[in-house]
C-alpha cells in the first residue's frame, strides 16, 4: 500500500 | 518518477495555466464554473499541507506551489476582478452533495485514521469530482467556449495519465494506493463523454454544443 507519513505524488 | 507522471503533471500544470491566461487574456471568466474551481483550491490546500512537514524533492514542492497560487489566483479572478463576467446563474451545481459524501467517506475508509491522512484522503476524493460543478454549467448553457475546451481536456488527461503511472509503479515498484486508483478511475470516467465531444467536435473545427 502507499507509504504512510507521506504521499510523494502531485 | 515516470514518464505517465510526469507527462501527467505538465499536463495538469497547462490546464492551469491555460485556465489562468484564458480568464487574464480575455477578463472574462464566462462560462467557467466558479464552485469547480474553489474545489480545486480546496483539494489543494487540503493535500498540500505537507508542504511544511515533509520535503520529497524541489520539483515535488515546486510544482505544489505552483499549484496553490494559481488555484487561488484563478479563483480571485473569478469572484474578485472578473465577477462582473462570472456566469452565477448557470453555476448551481449543490456542492454540498458533493462536499458531505467526500467528507464522511474520507474519515471511513482512509489508510489511517490520523489528521494528514484524512486530509489527504479527503482531497483525493473531492478532486475526483470537483470537475462536475463545471460540466454540470456546460451541459446547462448548452456550449462551451473552445479555449475552455482545451483546459477541460488536459485536466482530463492528466488523470488518465496518472492511470498509467500508477500502473507503471505497481509493476516496477510494486507500489499501488487502492485509494488514489479508485478515486482517479472515478475522475477519468466522469470525462470520457466530453473526451468523445472533444475528439469528434473540438478536434474537427467544430464548436463543442450539447445535446451532441
Amino acid at each position: 500500500s502507499a507509504e504512510l507519513g507521506h504521499h510523494d505524488e502531485l | 518518477m515516470n514518464i505517465f507522471r510526469l507527462t501527467g503533471d505538465l499536463s495538469h500544470l497547462a490546464a492551469i495555466i491555460i485556465l489562468l491566461l484564458k480568464i487574464w487574456k480575455t477578463r472574462s471568466c464566462a462560462g467557467i464554473s466558479g464552485k469547480s474551481q474553489i474545489l480545486f483550491a480546496l483539494v489543494f490546500t487540503t493535500r498540500y499541507l505537507d508542504l511544511f512537514s515533509s520535503f520529497i524533492s524541489l520539483y515535488n514542492t515546486v510544482m505544489k506551489v505552483i499549484y496553490i497560487m494559481c488555484a487561488y489566483a484563478t479563483v480571485y479572478l473569478i469572484y474578485g476582478k472578473f465577477k462582473a463576467t462570472y456566469d452565477g446563474n448557470h453555476d448551481t451545481f449543490r456542492v454540498e452533495f458533493l462536499l458531505i459524501p467526500v467528507v464522511l467517506l474520507a474519515v471511513l475508509i482512509n489508510h489511517a485514521f490520523a489528521p494528514m491522512e484524512i486530509l489527504w484522503t479527503f482531497s483525493i476524493y473531492l478532486e475526483s469530482v470537483a470537475i462536475l460543478p463545471q460540466l454540470f454549467m456546460i451541459s446547462k448553457t448548452g456550449e462551451a467556449e473552445t479555449i475552455t475546451t482545451h483546459y477541460l481536456f488536459f485536466l482530463g488527461l492528466y488523470r488518465t495519465l496518472y492511470l498509467f503511472n500508477w500502473i507503471w509503479r505497481f509493476y516496477f515498484e510494486g507500489f499501488f494506493d487502492l485509494i488514489a486508483v479508485v478515486a482517479g478511475l472515478v475522475q477519468t470516467i466522469l470525462y470520457c463523454d466530453f473526451f468523445y465531444l472533444y475528439i469528434t467536435k473540438v478536434l474537427k473545427g467544430k464548436k463543442l454544443s450539447l445535446p451532441a
